[in-house]
């Protein structure tokens, strides 16, 4: 009896121990058909999401043609790896590479990693002005390099707008003066009011620049008499007020933006435009145009003036430094505005004319050479609050011209490392 | 880094370059027609 009570005994703890492991079997089949049906149902769910996303982007592109756009596109709407990117630390990644390139290298190491560097990025070393390079202390130095005298001819002509630097042509057109909008790639616009500012933006910080040309008077006056450009503060920039009254699309099929919708883009770019001789003298039929053009790592980064103008505002807008490679430009909807640059606004013998370096990741040190106390993703940069538009006047740089001349092909600054 | 002009021109300018064109800093982007010249 002894011996039946023991293998009872055995027999009921094995049959306690399948019970248990046939326990733990369903247990586990249990979570493994909660896995496979939350996968499916988020599976099911994407999908529906990407489908109506894609939906959304179509109309929106049909809206587009149809010149009726009523959404505005938003940062994040690409896709999660564009939102990734975008909660980067850039601007300090930026400054720390700028720190780290300016760490004087070892002689012997010039020459390699500058030839190196030339190889991946296309940089032609025989336009170099100094071709020895070990003299380049560092990246940064090479980076910033000068080129000779004589490689770059500036095309010649009084109306003909010269390139301000190497580069690839990203776009080029006209601004939509009726909404002030420039494109960006084909159906992504962004706003030129926001990208240039306006003199009602919210969060303006104003100042004057300490420059003081006024010993070169008569030059700035032979300056403005060959470009016929308005002298500041005399009775001819006097003009009356215009009253804008809308009185409806009067046109059946208007073709091309009439001239008082041009005035009125730029009146809102500027409270100057018409009484600090922004507007020409002489009145055309004009439009307004852009012009992109992207530096590649390789290229030559100085810009110069296009033309003979003068600069009479400075706009700085700290903002983030994204890539502004091909790539960025045609998925980062708004790139541009948000990115750091500097609007240089002035006039030229045709009107408006402005300039915009625009920073890029690692490149966001733009540099004046007319305005030497101008630094950008800097420690020692004052204009630190975000969302905010810092603006400087150069009207002490010359009274008679109410700005700062620059002459077409002159050398007016360009991005450095950092 | 990229460089972007915004500017008032007669309708009669005129790019000389087209979108994808590589560029060397003085090269001529366009021009205003000479009909507009006084």
């Amino acid at each position: 009896s002894t011996r039946l009570f023991v293998q009872q005994r055995r027999s009921s703890g094995e049959i306690v121990d399948r019970a248990k492991a046939a326990a733990a079997n369903s247990g586990r089949k249990q979570v493994s058909m909660k896995w496979v049906v939350l996968t499916s149902f988020t599976i099911v769910l994407g999908t529906i999401l990407l489908v109506s996303r894609n939906d959304s982007t179509e109309e929106d592109a049909t809206e587009g043609k149809k010149g009726r756009r009523t959404r505005k596109i938003k940062i994040f709407n690409n896709n999660w790896l564009f939102f990734c990117y975008s909660t980067l630390p850039l601007n300090a990644m930026s400054r720390l590479w700028g720190q780290v390139n300016s760490l004087t290298l070892p002689i012997w190491v010039r020459p390699w990693g500058y030839r190196l560097y030339s190889f991946l990025f296309g940089v032609n070393l025989d336009e170099m002005e100094d071709p020895d390079l070990t003299h380049y202390a560092n990246l940064s130095e090479f980076f910033y390099r000068n080129i000779k005298p004589g490689t770059r001819p500036v095309a010649q002509g009084e109306d003909v707008i010269a390139s301000p630097s190497d580069g690839k042509i990203l776009q080029v057109g006209i601004i939509n003066s009726e909404t002030g909008e420039i494109e960006q790639v084909k159906g992504m616009t962004y706003s030129i009011k926001e990208f240039l500012g306006t003199h009602s933006h919210p969060l303006m910080s104003k100042s004057a620049s300490s420059l003081d040309l006024t010993s070169d008077e008569e030059k700035h006056r032979e300056f403005a008499r060959v470009n016929r450009i308005q002298l500041a503060g005399s009775e001819d920039t006097e003009q009356p007020l215009l009253n804008f009254k809308n009185e409806g699309d009067q046109s059946v099929r208007e073709f091309k933006p009439s001239v008082s919708k041009n005035i009125h883009l730029l009146s809102q770019l500027s409270l100057n435009y018409f009484s600090n001789g922004f507007s020409c003298s002489e009145p055309h039929d004009t439009e307004l145009f852009f012009a992109v053009i992207y530096l590649a790592p390789g290229d030559y980064h100085h810009f110069h003036s296009p033309v003979d103008w003068v600069c009479k505002v400075r706009r700085h807008f700290p903002g983030d430094l994204f890539s502004v490679a091909p790539y960025f430009q045609r998925n980062f909807p708004n790139l541009f505005v948000l990115n750091e640059r500097v609007a240089l606004l002035g006039s030229w013998k045709y009107g408006f004319f402005s300039m915009t370096p625009v920073g890029a990741t690692n490149v966001g040190s733009i540099k004046l050479n007319f305005d030497q106390e101008f630094v950008t993703n800097s420690k020692s940069d004052k204009h630190l609050e975000p969302h905010t538009c810092y603006q400087a006047v150069y009207e002490n740089a010359s009274k008679i011209l109410g700005g700062m001349p620059l002459v077409k092909g002159e050398e007016m600054g360009g991005f450095e490392l950092g | 880094s990229t460089v972007v002009l915004c500017f008032e021109a007669p309708t009669e300018f005129k790019f000389d370059v087209r979108v994808g064109d590589k560029v060397k800093m003085g090269q001529k982007l366009g021009i205003i027609g000479k009909n507009d010249l006084k």
